[in-house]
């Protein structure tokens, strides 16, 4: 049996938005610590991670681990159903083959529920091991989403450099180049509008704009994104998710031939 | 234009 109360409905909606163009279909893992989901895109060059714990729901209930295949287009349509600030409760029984989605509205007088069938997938998980990255650079969100907004419509890939000076994202296309760089900037007003660089080793490494501009549906999660790079391997693209976990986009650099 | 690599170059199936 799994009963999840979720009171801020809109973060599951939120989720399901900036997850669902990139992954077609997930297992969502179920465990007392929390509801998880890790899943790759079809050609293999991204990741999603991501992790609700259990202290964020108002109540959590969850006897056994479970892993439900969902088709996020499908879960999409449903959650969308539900309002923004609706009450969203998932609930399936051990060995059933659909999911429920209940949602509440603020003041109970409209309670719906929808129930998804569920399906098989292979399960294709990577084991991520923690590393220590060169070079992690945490900025405003929706700066980030404007650099790769603007750099897209240059180029298709670009060159994230971190250097003391600060982070600078550059493309090249046909029409010609662009750099934009942002310096450490700590004397804002406030945290979330800082850029901080943490840096042990210089690092620049590509990456397809495409997949970037995908990760950037997250925004609406976080007012800060953290961009953590090192030359040897994936760039992780993290939105923190008040209080209760955080999605993470992984995405394989491009290299010289 | 660069080469795209993949992810299965950096982490192991588990």
């Amino acid at each position: 049996m799994l009963e999840l109360r979720l009171v801020q409905g809109s973060l599951l909606k939120k989720v399901l938005e900036s997850i669902k163009d990139l992954v077609n279909d997930a297992n969502f893992d179920c465990s007392s610590s929390g509801f998880s989901l890790q899943a790759m895109d079809s050609s293999h060059v991204a990741l999603v991670a991501l992790l609700l714990r259990s202290e964020g729901f108002e109540h959590y209930r969850c006897d056994r681990n479970m892993s439900m295949g969902m088709n996020l287009g499908n879960m999409s349509k449903m959650l969308r159903c539900a309002g923004n600030d609706d009450i969203i409760t998932i609930k399936a029984d051990d060995g059933s083959d659909t999911v429920t989605f209940m949602f509440e509205s603020p003041t109970q007088d409209k309670i719906s529920d929808f129930e998804m069938k569920l399906m098989d997938i292979d399960s294709e998980h990577l084991g991520i091991p923690e590393a220590e990255y060169q070079s992690i650079v945490t900025m405003p969100s929706a700066e980030f989403a404007r650099i790769c907004k603007d750099l897209s419509g240059i180029g298709d890939t670009v060159v994230i450099s971190v250097t003391k000076e600060g982070v600078k994202f550059s493309t090249r296309g046909d029409i010609g180049t662009a750099n934009i760089v942002c310096r450490q900037n700590t004397t804002v007003d406030k945290p979330e509008e800082a850029t901080v660089i943490n840096m042990s080793e210089p690092v620049s490494l590509t990456f397809a704009l495409r997949y970037m501009n995908s990760f950037t549906k997250a925004t609406t999660l976080s007012n800060t994104v953290t961009i953590s790079l090192s030359s040897e391997l994936p760039v992780v693209v993290e939105y923190k998710i008040a209080e209760m976990g955080y999605i993470r986009f992984y995405l394989a650099p491009k290299i010289e031939e | 234009s660069p080469l795209q690599n993949n992810l299965m170059e950096y982490y192991c199936m588990v």
